[in-house]
């Protein structure tokens, strides 16, 4: 929050859209700018009311350049929008850079109801927040408009300026607030680990780390910041370093991506593979450089796939303490670093080197991806 | 291999408007002070916990590929102060 208990004394607020972008028609901009206030009444006891003359609570318009409040807009990309905290006069009103490309859910531009949520959050007196995966993070980053759900960081921010929404029927379930994951968090269990071009990256939820060579520290952000069209929550990742080519599973599905760009043809089902139809998920894939093979590891068991001939090898699947000693639990992840083979099972990682088959050492999630 | 310098003239001027934008950096009024920790450094670092990235106070490639990204507009602390 801004501080200073600088919020709205009354819970019924007024709206006005005082002009339209041309980007979107007028029942898009309409309707983003609806929910995008309805994100806020859903968890708080505030009600938002449209008005078409008069000056509202809230002024909502689009400007480019200098428009009028002494914050000039910077052009196309950089500064997208600007909202005032609460109070009268300009207090509330939320200003949209015209120079940018609004839309209304696609990835190809700036989606309206995604940064009108933000500004409302300034306009109900949210100041920003160091949560990357929080609504009102400064930085905007892509999610799909329609399935999008307040994080927690952001509900309990308003709520203690607001307090809950009283008129909530507990009987409907309401999807959870989304929390983002904590490598200080030692119990975590990562959904999949892999490298790319140099980098290591650790998947959880919606989230992922980027950790490589020339930083100590992960940096985290959404995966749709990176890959819009990739899933979240995903099961397994692995790169093929030879096509320069990085794959994500979730169910019974598998995308690629030549760095970050969609490699066409994609999404398969994982059958492409050659995996039986009888597996409806992988826990996690490991592409070995040396030998070209890609480990997919389901349950107790794992498969090899031949990347040059993109076959299944014979002989498979094969018990995974096979030929991983000491692994009796269900594999999470597994990556490849200097040579190394790394099994993830739960939050311990276990350090194998792949000829010999010997287990180095079994070490905790925290020896890569560094608590800061 | 680390590349010799990634940070241009443009950059350094890019950086100390960002600050001046969005973590309420103050030109300096009168001599500058020899000894210390430059104000430019000083928000860099402030910026670079608030980012989460790696605390250096010095302008690197991460820090301006954040500085970047597109973002709200008004610091927090000038819309507090303008209402």
């Amino acid at each position: 929050t801004f501080g200073n208990s600088l919020k709205w004394e009354k819970n019924s607020l007024t709206y006005r859209i005082e002009n339209y972008t041309p980007d979107m028609s007028v029942a898009e901009v309409d309707d983003s700018i609806n929910r995008a206030l309805q994100v806020w009444a859903k968890v708080t006891p505030l009600r938002f009311t449209r008005i078409y003359s008069g000056t509202a609570d809230i002024m909502v318009s689009f400007g480019r350049q200098s428009h009028g409040d002494y914050y000039p807009f910077d052009g196309p990309s950089g500064t997208l929008a600007h909202a005032f905290a609460p109070g009268s006069g300009i207090g509330g009103d939320a200003h949209f850079d015209e120079d940018e490309m609004f839309t209304f859910s696609s990835n190809r531009g700036y989606v309206l109801f995604l940064v009108a949520a933000h500004e409302f959050g300034h306009s109900l007196g949210l100041s920003h927040s160091d949560d990357p995966g929080a609504l009102m993070y400064p930085v905007y980053s892509y999610r799909d408009p329609s399935t999008f759900v307040l994080p927690r960081d952001d509900v309990n921010g308003i709520q203690s300026l607001y307090g809950s929404n009283p008129s909530k029927d507990p009987s409907v379930p309401e999807p959870p607030p989304p929390t983002t994951p904590d490598a200080c968090d030692s119990t975590m269990v990562l959904d999949a680990v892999t490298t790319l071009r140099g980098e290591m990256l650790f998947f959880k939820d919606s989230f992922f780390w980027r950790s490589y060579p020339q930083s100590n520290t992960p940096q985290q952000t959404l995966i749709t910041n990176f890959w819009p069209n990739a899933p979240v929550n995903i099961d397994a990742a692995y790169e093929n370093p030879q096509s320069d080519t990085i794959f994500f599973f979730k169910g019974s599905r598998v995308w690629a991506f030549t760095g970050y760009r969609p490699v066409q043809g994609y999404p398969k089902t994982m059958n492409s593979f050659g995996l039986p139809r009888a597996v409806r998920k992988i826990d996690a894939a490991l592409h070995d450089v040396a030998s070209g093979k890609t480990l997919f590891f389901v349950g107790n068991y794992y498969f090899s796939y031949d990347e040059s001939r993109q076959t299944m090898d014979r002989g498979f699947p094969k018990r995974v303490d096979q030929t991983f000693s000491g692994l009796t639990n269900k594999v999470t992840a597994a990556f490849q670093n200097r040579g190394f083979t790394y099994i993830y099972s739960g939050p311990y990682m276990f350090e194998y080197d792949l000829r010999t088959k010997w287990l180095y050492r079994v070490l905790r999630n925290s020896y890569f991806l560094r608590c800061t | 291999c680390v590349p010799v310098s990634e940070v241009t003239v443009q950059d350094e001027s890019f950086a100390e408007n960002y600050l001046k934008n969005f973590f309420n950096m103050t030109e300096q009024k009168g001599p500058s002070t020899r000894r210390g920790i430059s104000p430019l450094s000083k928000k860099l670092s402030e910026m670079q916990r608030f980012f989460g990235l790696h605390i250096t106070g010095a302008l690197d490639g991460e820090t301006l590929e954040m500085m970047k990204k597109p973002r709200c507009g008004v610091p927090d602390g000038k819309i507090a102060r303008f209402s």
